[in-house]
């Protein structure tokens, strides 16, 4: 997954993310391409939750997942989340819950929670930042104000250096893929580094939701393991969401 | 221009939106979701509208289950063991579980797996 929030010259925060998943769980040799990830493309839905006949907020889905990986609270704040990989992982979470001991959170309900009840960035990133968690995780949060953007890198139980947007010294959009943001990615893995050469070619004057997009559509930030593209502008409160091919040559992940 | 080794990178695109051409799969269709209907009922829609992919995507995963453990212990865990534990999982979502179960028919086993999957997949 790749996952950002960039700030344009006015203040505007788009926040957008290329969806992967599917990662050894079955490769098609005929069709060069990975099965779960063809399997999960066709179940994209866009859902609008509404309350009392009025949206509550907006998320890109699998149709029969009801936790959120995607999604805005319009004109509040949005919310991606990447996959993290840890030794101290979901499974000693999942052992944990089923021994009894169950003060954790599922990762997908965390954030089904805070969309459907935070109603602002500070909340919304308390939460995300402080829940104990049965899974490691990424959140990238996006607020309504400038300035207002993070990537919170959760252990279980911890949330280990919070990286903010910071336009004065430069740092207008904030990026994540699946490494913490203080490491190097897996060199065989690096989808990070061409993310980054071509916002910082695109540079903040040019950034909208159609040069975002032209970024999430360049091989190897476009894979094999792509499902969808969702592009979100929380000052227009819209989420727009593309089901996407990556053409051969092409990465499988 | 694309370099022809991995990781195939390219020179970064422009021009892409609005989306067309050979990245572009297709759209997204909109639903609505009524958090004032009972959980049960809530993905009704949906589940209606997506049961035959929900049901591929779900025998994918048990093809993938059964190609681990060719004795279908596995799957059988799934079906057996997995429902035992609903009621532990936090409300509402244990019940629009449930719902989706009776909307496409899957197992309820199955569908709390896909819905626990990112925590189970770190295995």
């Amino acid at each position: 997954c790749t996952s950002l929030v960039a700030e344009d010259p006015r203040g505007n925060l788009i926040h957008a993310r290329n969806l992967d998943f599917g990662l050894f769980l079955g490769w098609d040799m005929k069709n060069h391409s990975w099965v779960i990830t063809e399997k999960l493309k066709p179940l994209v839905v866009n859902v609008d939750f509404r309350r009392n006949n009025k949206t509550v907020f907006k998320s890109t889905n699998f149709a029969g997942y009801v936790g959120m990986l995607t999604g805005i609270r319009p004109y509040l704040f949005t919310l991606t989340m990447n996959e993290r990989f840890s030794l101290d992982g979901g499974y000693i979470g999942v052992l944990e819950w089923i021994l009894g001991k169950r003060d954790g959170r599922w990762m997908s309900f965390l954030t089904r929670s805070v969309l459907e009840n935070a109603t602002s960035y500070e909340e919304a990133k308390k939460l995300l930042s402080d829940t104990k968690l049965l899974a490691p995780a990424y959140f990238i949060l996006g607020g309504n104000q400038s300035g207002e953007a993070c990537i919170i890198t959760r252990s279980r139980t911890h949330s280990l250096n919070p990286l903010e947007l910071d336009v004065k010294q430069g740092r207008w959009y904030v990026l994540e893929t699946n490494y913490d943001h203080w490491k190097k990615p897996l060199f065989l893995d690096d989808r990070r580094t061409p993310a980054m050469k071509c916002m910082n070619q695109t540079t903040q004057t040019n950034i909208s939701i159609k040069t975002v997009y032209d970024v999430l559509s360049t091989k190897p930030v476009l894979n094999k393991l792509t499902t969808y593209t969702t592009l979100m502008e929380v000052s227009k409160g819209n989420l727009e969401s593309y089901i996407r091919a990556c053409p051969n040559p092409c990465m499988p992940w | 221009s694309l370099q022809f080794v991995p990781p195939y990178t390219e020179d970064c695109r422009t021009e892409m939106y609005p989306p067309r051409g050979p990245t572009f799969q297709s759209a997204v269709t909109w639903y609505t979701v009524n958090l004032d209907s009972p959980p049960s009922k809530r993905w009704t829609e949906i589940i209606t509208d997506k049961k035959d992919e929900l049901v591929s995507m779900v025998q994918a995963i048990k093809d993938l289950a059964d190609a681990f453990v060719p004795s279908g212990r596995l799957e059988e865990l799934i079906d057996k063991a997995l429902p035992m534990m609903i009621d532990t999982l936090p409300y509402p979502f244990n019940e629009e579980m449930k719902g989706i179960a009776t909307a496409s028919g899957v197992p309820l086993g199955e569908v709390i797996l896909f819905n626990i999957f990112y925590e189970i997949f770190t295995v």
